[in-house]
C-alpha cells in the first residue's frame, strides 16, 4: 500500500501543477491495441490546430507511438517502461520537464495497453477515459472492472467492424454503465472518422469550461 | 525478487505432479479479448472426445469464461483474483486441487488477459502459448516483447477479419520471430474453424511424445 500512498502525493503535486497552468489533462486506458493512439492521431488531426496539445507516451518498449504522433508537429514524449506495466504520477512528472508546459491547453496521457493496473494509478489527470474495441467483446466492463470504474469517460471504438463481430453496443452499454452508471459514453471509428467530431467537440468544450 | 523465487519453488512442484500424472499443460497469454476461451471451445468441440481435457480459467471478475467451457462438459475451476493482473503458481496449485488429474491428459490454463504481467510468471506448464489477434495490430510483438519471448508457441486468431484491419501478417511474422526465433506459429479463426485443425493435430501429437 506503501506504493500507492507515495503516488498518491505525487499526483496531487502533478494536479496542482496542471492547474496552475490551466492545462486540461486526460489518461487513456486501454488493452493492447484497442485504438488509442489512431484515436489521438484523429483528434490531432481534426483539432490541433485551434488547441495547443501534447502527448505523453506510455509503452513497455519500443518509441513506435510517439514517431506516430510526431508526425502531427504536436510536443510528444515517449516512457519506456522496461516491462513495468502501468504509468505512475513519478514517470509523469518526470515527463513533464521535457513539455513547453505554458503553450498547452489539453495533455494526453497515453497509458501502457492493459485493462488490470493501469487503473489503480492516478497520475494527476482530470479523468482517465477507458477505451474499449468492438473485437474484443462486450463483456469486458464485468470481467475487468476497474478501469470503467475509475473511467469517467468510455470510448467504444473501431465501429466500422461491428458488421463482422459478435458484439451488442446493448449489452456492452448495460455492463459498462452496471460498473459505472456515470459514464459518459463515446462510438466511434478511428478509422472511419465515425463519430469523431461529437469527441472532439466534448474536449473543446472541456478545455473552455476549464 | 522474493516474489518471484518464491513462486519458482511453487511453479517446480507443480511441474512435478504434471509429470507424475504425465499430464501436458499450457498456459494461454493474450490481451482481453483475443479469444483465449473462443478457441478453448473451439478446441474442446474437435478433440474433447478423444482427449481428457480440463481447463483452469483465470480472471479479475466473474466465472464467465468457466461457464462457458463447463457447457463443453469438461473439468473447469475458476480462479478469481480479485483484481490481481496475473496467475501465479499458488492460485494454480490450489485449483489442481479441485480437478481429477488422473483422468486428464491435457490442461489448459487461460491467463487473465494481459500481455505484460503473465508472461513473467511460471506456473509448472510444458510451455506459454501467446494469442495475438489481427484487430491488435502487427506491432504487438514490438511493443510487448515479454509474453512473445516467454512463450514457445504463438497463435494469430481472428483470421477472418484480415479483410477489414490494417495488418500485415508478413510483418507480424517478422516482428514475432524478431523477439523468439523459435515460435511455432498458428494462423486461425475461432469463429470460422479455419486452421483449428492443424493446432488440434499439434497438440494430439505433444500428448502422445509424452
Ligand atoms: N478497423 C479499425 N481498425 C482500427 C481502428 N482504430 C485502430 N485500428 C487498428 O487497430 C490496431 C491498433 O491500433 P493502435 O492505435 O496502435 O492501438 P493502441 O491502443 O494505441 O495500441 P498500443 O498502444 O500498442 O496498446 C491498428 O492496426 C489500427 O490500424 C478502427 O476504428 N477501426
Ligand atoms: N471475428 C472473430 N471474432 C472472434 C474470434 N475469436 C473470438 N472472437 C470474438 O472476440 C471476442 C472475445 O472473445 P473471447 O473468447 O471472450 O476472448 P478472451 O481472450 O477469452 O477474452 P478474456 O478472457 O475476457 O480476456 C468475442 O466477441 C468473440 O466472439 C475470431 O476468430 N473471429
Ligand atoms: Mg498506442
Ligand atoms: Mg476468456
Ligand atoms: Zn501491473
Ligand atoms: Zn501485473
Amino acid at each position: 500500500r506503501k506504493i500507492l500512498e507515495k503516488n498518491e502525493d505525487l499526483a496531487k503535486l502533478n494536479r496542482e501543477t496542471f492547474k496552475q497552468k490551466n492545462i486540461f489533462v486526460l489518461d487513456l486506458l486501454s488493452s493492447p491495441g484497442s485504438g488509442k493512439t489512431s484515436i489521438l492521431e484523429k483528434t490531432l488531426e481534426t483539432i490541433s490546430k485551434q488547441v495547443g496539445i501534447a502527448v505523453i507516451e506510455g509503452d513497455v518498449q519500443t518509441d513506435n507511438d510517439a514517431q506516430r504522433i510526431a508526425k502531427h508537429n504536436v510536443p510528444v514524449v515517449q516512457i519506456i517502461t522496461m516491462g513495468g506495466c502501468h504509468l505512475d504520477a513519478q514517470l509523469v512528472r518526470n515527463a513533464m520537464d521535457s513539455l513547453p508546459l505554458d503553450e498547452i491547453q489539453l495533455l494526453f496521457i497515453e497509458n501502457v495497453g492493459n485493462l488490470v493496473c493501469p487503473a489503480e494509478f492516478d497520475l494527476g489527470e482530470h479523468e482517465k477515459v477507458v477505451i474499449l474495441s468492438t473485437t474484443e467483446g462486450d463483456d469486458k466492463p464485468l470481467k475487468y472492472p476497474a478501469a470503467f470504474r475509475n473511467a469517467r469517460t468510455c470510448i467504444l471504438n473501431k465501429t466500422d467492424l461491428l458488421p463482422h463481430v459478435d458484439f451488442s453496443v446493448e449489452d456492452f452499454k448495460k455492463n459498462a454503465l452496471k460498473i459505472n452508471p456515470n459514464l459518459t459514453l463515446f462510438e466511434m471509428s478511428a478509422k472511419t472518422g465515425e463519430g469523431i467530431e461529437a469527441w472532439t467537440d466534448w474536449l473543446t468544450q472541456k478545455i473552455k469550461n476549464g
